[in-house]
């Protein structure tokens, strides 16, 4: 058995979840912050057994796009006086960052 | 050491966080959602010795009760013109998902 | 690669994102809540290469100040008629704590 955290973009959560529902996989969603953009995304965990790793990872590939975005940073924590001369990045958002972790033990209650 | 990342029913979590800590557990609710029925739920984390993995999830099976009942999934995303009959769906709830996890290291600064 | 979940004080969590920032960690931050005082705490979850894990825990050390506090822990669930007689507890707070665990297999999609 794993566990697969897939961090995604918030608006593509819901296509995600419906996705892994019609393939027949369980998923619990929980809302998280990026640290660079601090803004709201979703980290989407999915319990899975081994044998079917490979086909969540397909349908996430699917479902979440990888697209570009220009934003400016939120500002740091400045000293007074400073100047904060905000610089837009091109940041790209969307797409998934995934983690396989291994689980020793599922059960059911 | 070992994470166990339990997934109970919302109603369940004050009452489990309680028995934990009779027992001399520590523990961390991360509010979340479910996949299917898109309603709030909560992640338990607890990070606790080899030794006592076993009593956890006792606790866990004495403080969340399975029950069943009948809900409308949401509706799934529809072209135009689609109409959606909504099929009651005897779920059961409550109960608990549990994933154990092992703990490479652990710190408290 | 490993997965660092680091629980730290809510006022921490904005020093601490910013650190990791400032040393090109990227990081993902989930709202939580303590099993014991019930308040808002932040679990930072940061994946990182196994060489570098000795550093994100120096980061998190720097930025996560343990102190002291006196609070009334919650009333817990009460049979009718009993009475409650907070007793303050000194409790540290601040601080963190530390779970790494190990990734099978990490993609960016
Ligand atoms: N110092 C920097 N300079 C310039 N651009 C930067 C940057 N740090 C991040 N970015 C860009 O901003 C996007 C959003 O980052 P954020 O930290 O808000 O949101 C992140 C974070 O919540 C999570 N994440 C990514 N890698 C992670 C890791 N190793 N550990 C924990 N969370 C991670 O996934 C979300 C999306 O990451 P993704 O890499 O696709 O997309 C990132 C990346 O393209
Ligand atoms: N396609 C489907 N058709 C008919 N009934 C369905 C269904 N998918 C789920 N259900 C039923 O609905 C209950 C709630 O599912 P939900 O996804 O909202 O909430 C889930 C989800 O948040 C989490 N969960 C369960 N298995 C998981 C897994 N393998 N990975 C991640 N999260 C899981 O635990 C909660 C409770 O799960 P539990 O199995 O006890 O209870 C499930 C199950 O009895
Ligand atoms: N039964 C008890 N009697 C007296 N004092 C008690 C107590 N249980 C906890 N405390 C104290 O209260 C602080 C806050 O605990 P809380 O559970 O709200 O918030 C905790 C919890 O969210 C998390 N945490 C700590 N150990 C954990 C574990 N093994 N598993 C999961 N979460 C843990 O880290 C937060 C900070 O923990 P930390 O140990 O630094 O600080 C703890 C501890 O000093």
């Amino acid at each position: 058995m794993k566990l697969i955290m897939s961090i995604v973009n918030g608006d593509d959560k819901h296509g995600l979840t419906e996705a892994l529902k019609k393939a027949g996989f369980q998923s619990t969603v929980i809302s998280t912050t990026g640290g660079f953009l601090r803004e709201g995304n979703a980290t989407v965990m999915i319990g899975v057994e081994d044998a079917r790793v490979a086909e969540v990872l397909n349908i996430i590939r699917d479902n979440c796009h990888r697209r570009t975005q220009y934003v400016n940073p939120l500002p740091p924590v400045m000293e007074p006086g400073e100047l904060y001369m905000p610089n837009p990045v091109e940041v790209e958002v969307g797409g998934a960052t995934i983690f396989v972790v291994n689980v020793e033990r599922a059960e059911r209650v």
